[in-house]
């Protein structure tokens, strides 16, 4: 990370494994 | 669908807790926006899973949250769009 959230909040989508956090910012 | 419950989501580990959650409350949420239904339900996930069960039993506080989302997320995008422009 480069300390930048621009990619919060991850998304959700259904049907989709949700990883919470882990979705953003690999 | 059956209701989801509380025992029903304390037999699913941590992580499909939450996608279980997110399945029930995102279609909810598409209804009210629908572009913004998938960062909606990412926001509202964060929340305690026991809030969240009690947000699907009453609509109205679903309702509320969601609303409350769209303004933090409409301040975050206003601030990153500020930051940018900067």
């Amino acid at each position: 990370s480069n300390g930048s959230n621009i990619n919060w909040p991850p998304e959700f989508h259904p049907g989709v494994p949700w990883k919470g956090l882990q979705n953003i910012d690999p | 669908q059956e209701p989801l419950t509380a025992s029903l989501l304390a037999g699913a580990p941590p992580q499909e807790q939450k996608q279980m959650l997110g399945e029930r409350i995102y279609p909810v949420i598409h209804e009210m926006h629908p572009t913004l239904a998938g960062k909606i339900t990412g926001m509202l996930l964060e929340i305690d899973n026991s809030e969240l069960l009690h947000m699907l039993e009453s609509p109205e506080s679903l309702h509320s949250k969601v609303e409350e989302a769209v303004a933090v997320l409409q301040a975050h995008q206003a601030k990153e769009n500020a930051q940018k422009s900067a």
